[in-house]
């Protein structure tokens, strides 16, 4: 991303699948 | 122009690939392993190892549901490295050291290997 501010995000990025339903 | 990069995104992606795994969900073939059977995703195996990307990038295999690997593989050292694949941890005992090693000299996953041998040589006195 040469050029371009990169902004860290360090939180969760996806949804968690749970262990078992 | 800004970008935001999730950093945790890769590690957030394999945990939930780890719980499809431990919950048999969309996996795909069972490797045989000495009778032992182990389920997984074929997408991981061949992003992990150099012998199931041969495997699976083959047009006669790839629709294999169940793979035999060699005799010779420990099942043990095998789920180790299957661990690893979907954890990016791999727990090294020195009693399976030479197992794990010739699994993934087996498995073509070479920075394993390399691993293996530093801590072999960081082990002995």
């Amino acid at each position: 991303y040469e050029g371009v501010n990169t902004i860290k995000e360090m939180g969760r990025s996806i949804h968690e699948i749970p262990r078992q339903e | 122009d800004s970008c935001i990069q999730f950093t945790r995104h890769a590690s957030d992606v394999l945990l939930n690939l780890n719980r499809l795994r431990s919950r048999d969900i969309l996996t795909d073939v069972t490797i045989l392993v000495n009778r032992q059977q182990f389920r997984a995703h074929k997408t991981v195996l061949m992003a992990c190892s150099g012998l199931f990307y041969t495997i699976f990038t083959d047009s006669l295999k790839c629709n294999l549901n169940a793979i035999s690997l060699d005799p010779k593989v420990d099942p043990e050292g095998f789920t180790i490295l299957l661990e690893f694949m979907y954890t990016s941890r791999l727990t090294l005992k020195e009693s399976l050291i030479m197992a794990i090693m010739n699994t993934a000299i087996y498995l073509q996953m070479d920075h394993v290997v390399d691993t293996c041998h530093r801590f072999i040589k960081s082990s002995d006195p």
